[in-house]
C-alpha cells in the first residue's frame, strides 16, 4: 500500500498488509466464459476456486472441457451451475469479494457425478474439496445455491425436452442425441446455425451473406449490404465507388466489378456498340474505326468468333456530342480493355455510330469420322 | 473410367491431361478456349504452384506421344475462392495456359452451357479420362456413357455427404459405368442438337469406385459456375495482365 491502509480495490482485501501491502488487487470483472453466461450473476472474481488466475486460463482448462462433457450424462440437474460457481465465482460488486458455492451444492454434484467419471477412468477435479465451502446452515457466511429457475444448460448446450443438456453442435446434426430425439426436431436453418433464404427457405452459412456471391434466389442475401451515396455505385463486393470511376479502365472496386459489363451491344434491329461509362450509356463514333477494333470488342464480350462492323448514321446533333471517340494512340494499348481507348468531348465528324455483329467461337464439334471403302 | 471402352483418337478433342513431373498424368482437364482450360480444384491440393504443371492436348495414348499432341505450360491457376476441401464443394478451377493452343481436328474447345442452361435428369452423356479402370490404369483414353441423375435421388446414395446445387450426379445405381481415380477434372459432355457437344460436368468425387459400395459419380456442375468462369477469363485477359 502507498499508505498504511490498503486503498481502492484492495481496501476490502482480507490479506491486505500481509505478507506484503497491496496496491493492485483483482476486482469484479464481467463474465466472458461462454459456458457460464447463463448464470444469475454477471460478475466474477479471480483467482477462481480451481486456481486459475484469469478467465482465459479458466477457458482453456481441463475442467472447462470436463464439466460440459459431464453435463450431457444428466448426472446432476445443477452440475453446470456448480461448475460455474467454481470456474467463474460470483463477485460481490460492493466488496469485490468472491462468493463460494454452498457445501451441499458441491457435495450433491460430487456424489452424483464422480461415479460417472469413474466409469470412463477420470477423476473428479482435485481442487473441489467440498469442506472448503461454507455450510449454508451452520456457517454465518453467504454462499450460492441454485434457484428453481436457474438455467441448467450453458449457452453452448441444447436442453433436451427430458431436461438433459447436449452440446449445441449436436443439435440438428442428423443423429438423435437426446433420448427423446428432441434435438432433431424443428431443424430449420436457425436451429442449424444457418441463415434462411426468404423465398425458397434454403439454408446458407452466415459467411455467405453480403460476400458478393449470389446464393439465394433473386440474390436476396446480397441486398442492403452497403449504403452508397447518390454519387456512388455499389461494387459486387458491396464497396462504394464514385460513379465517375465506373468503366474508366482502372480497377477501383477490389473485386474489379466497376470494370465489368462496360461494353455491350444494344438489343434491337441495330446492335449498337454501347459503353456504360460513369453509370450512363454512350455510343461510339465511327471516326477512324478499324477492323482490328471489331475483333477486340467482340473478344472482350467473350465472343471471339467472326465479327462485322457497320456504321449507323445519326441525325440528332445532340447525340454527336454525347458519343465517345477513339483516342489517337489506341494501337499502343494492346491488351487493355476496349472502353479504356475511348474519350468524351469531341464532335463526331462521320455522324455515324458503330454497330457490331459478334459471334461465339466455334466449339463442341468433333471431326467427322474418316471414311474408308471396304 | 469403369465399364467404358477405349476412345478413337480425336473423338474428344477438348480432353486434356494435367501433368506434373515425375508422376506424369495426375488429372483430366477440358479445353474451353484457345488459352483456357477447366479442371477441378482438388487436383491442385498441395500443388498450387503453376510452374510444376504442364497441359497436354491432342493425346490418346499417354505412353505414345502423337504428331497431333500439343503441350503448354501453366501461367495461372485460378481456384474457386469458395472451394471447400472438407466437403468437396465448389470443386472447380480455371487454368490459364502460357500461350494459345493451335486449333486442329485433335485439339478443339468444347462449348460451355449458357447461364441457366441445365441438363435434364435421364439425359445420356459421356465421361472420358485416363483414370483407373478397376483392375488397371489405362494408357489409352477411355469413354463411358452415363445417365444424369436428379440431385434428390443422388442424395439418397450418399448418407453422410450433402449433394449441393454446385454438383451434378451421373451414372448408375450399380456403378457399372463410372469415373474413377485419375479421371478428376475431366469432362462430362452431352450432345446438343446439331452435333455440338456442351460441357456440363467436371469429374469430382464419388464412392470408392472399385469397391463394392456402388452409386453414381458426382461432378462439378459447370452451369452453376458460368458467370464465375466468364468473369475470371475477362479479368485475367483484360484487367490483370
Amino acid at each position: 500500500c502507498i499508505s498504511q491502509a490498503c486503498s481502492g480495490a484492495c481496501a476490502n482485501d482480507p490479506n491486505c498488509g500481509t505478507p506484503h501491502n497491496k496496491t493492485n488487487c483483482s476486482q469484479c470483472e464481467p463474465i466472458t466464459l461462454e459456458l457460464c453466461m447463463n448464470l444469475p450473476y454477471n460478475y466474477t472474481h479471480f483467482p477462481n476456486y480451481l486456481g486459475h488466475r484469469t478467465q482465459k486460463e479458466a477457458s482453456i482448462s481441463w475442467e472447462s472441457s470436463l464439466f460440459p462433457a459431464l453435463v450431457q450424462t444428466n448426472c446432476y440437474k445443477y452440475l453446470m451451475y456448480f461448475a460455474c460457481t467454481i470456474l467463474v465465482p460470483k463477485c460481490e460488486p460492493e466488496t469485490s469479494q468472491r462468493i463460494p458455492p454452498c457445501r451441499s451444492l458441491c457435495k450433491h454434484a460430487k456424489e452424483r457425478c464422480e461415479s460417472v467419471l469413474g466409469i470412463v477412468g477420470l477423476q473428479w477435479p482435485e481442487d473441489t474439496d467440498c469442506t472448503q465451502f461454507p455450510d449454508e446452515k451452520l456457517d454465518n457466511q453467504t454462499c450460492l445455491m441454485p434457484d428453481e429457475d436457474v438455467e441448467e444448460c450453458s449457452p453452448s448446450h441444447f436442453k433436451c425436452r427430458s431436461g438433459r443438456c447436449i452440446l449445441a453442435s449436436r443439435r440438428c446434426d442428423g443423429e438423435a442425441d437426446c433420448e427423446d430425439d428432441s434435438d432433431e426436431e424443428n431443424c430449420g436453418c436457425t436451429e442449424r446455425g444457418l441463415w434462411e433464404c426468404p423465398v425458397n427457405k434454403m439454408c446458407i452459412k452466415h459467411s455467405m451473406i453480403c460476400d458478393g456471391f449470389p446464393d439465394c434466389p433473386d440474390e436476396l442475401e446480397e441486398k442492403n449490404c452497403s449504403s452508397c451515396t447518390n454519387d456512388e455505385l455499389e461494387c459486387a463486393n458491396h464497396e462504394c465507388v464514385s460513379r465517375d470511376r465506373w468503366c474508366d479502365g482502372v480497377v477501383d472496386c477490389k473485386d474489379s466489378s466497376d470494370e465489368w459489363n462496360c461494353v455491350t451491344l444494344s438489343k434491337g434491329v441495330r446492335s449498337l456498340l454501347t459503353i456504360h461509362r460513369s453509370a450512363s450509356d454512350h455510343h461510339v463514333c465511327a471516326d477512324a474505326w478499324d477492323d482490328e477494333l471489331t475483333h477486340w470488342v467482340c473478344k472482350q464480350m467473350g465472343l471471339g468468333g467472326p465479327s462485322v462492323a457497320e456504321f449507323a448514321q445519326e441525325a440528332d446533333h445532340l447525340e454527336h456530342n454525347k458519343m465517345l471517340h477513339l483516342i489517337k494512340d489506341w494501337k499502343k494499348k494492346n491488351g487493355s480493355t476496349f472502353h479504356e481507348l475511348l474519350m468524351k468531348g469531341q464532335t463526331c465528324e462521320s455522324r455515324a455510330k458503330v454497330s457490331l455483329t459478334c459471334t461465339r467461337e466455334d466449339c463442341g464439334h468433333r471431326p467427322a469420322a474418316r471414311m474408308s471403302k471396304r | 473410367i469403369l465399364g467404358g471402352r477405349t476412345s478413337r483418337p480425336g473423338r474428344w478433342p477438348w480432353q486434356c491431361s494435367l501433368q506434373s513431373d515425375p508422376s506424369g498424368h495426375i488429372c483430366g482437364c477440358v479445353l474451353i478456349g484457345k488459352k483456357w482450360v477447366l479442371t477441378v480444384a482438388h487436383c491442385f491440393e498441395g500443388r498450387e504452384n503453376a510452374a510444376v504443371w504442364k497441359v497436354v492436348f491432342g493425346i490418346n495414348n499417354l505412353d505414345h506421344p502423337s504428331d497431333f499432341m500439343q503441350t503448354r505450360l501453366v501461367k495461372t491457376i485460378i481456384l474457386h475462392p469458395r472451394y471447400n476441401r472438407a466437403v468437396v464443394d465448389y470443386d472447380i478451377s480455371i487454368v490459364e495456359l502460357d500461350e494459345d493452343i493451335v486449333e486442329t481436328s485433335y485439339v478443339r474447345p468444347v462449348c460451355l452451357p449458357t447461364k441457366g442452361q441445365l441438363v435434364e435428369p435421364d439425359t445420356y452423356c459421356y465421361i472420358t479420362g485416363w483414370g483407373h479402370m478397376g483392375n488397371k490404369m489405362p494408357f489409352k483414353l477411355q469413354e463411358g456413357e452415363v445417365r444424369i441423375i436428379s440431385l434428390e435421388r443422388c442424395q439418397s446414395y450418399f448418407d453422410l455427404k450433402t449433394i449441393t446445387s454446385r454438383m451434378l450426379c451421373a451414372g448408375y445405381e450399380s456403378g457399372t459405368i463410372d469415373s474413377c481415380m485419375g479421371d478428376s477434372g475431366g469432362p462430362l459432355v452431352c450432345e446438343q442438337e446439331g452435333g455440338q457437344w456442351t460441357l456440363y460436368g467436371l469429374t469430382s468425387w464419388g464412392s470408392v469406385c472399385f469397391s463394392k459400395v456402388m452409386g453414381p459419380g458426382v461432378y462439378s456442375n459447370v452451369s452453376h459456375f458460368i458467370d464465375w468462369i466468364e468473369r475470371q477469363i475477362y479479368i485475367h485477359s483484360f484487367l490483370i495482365n
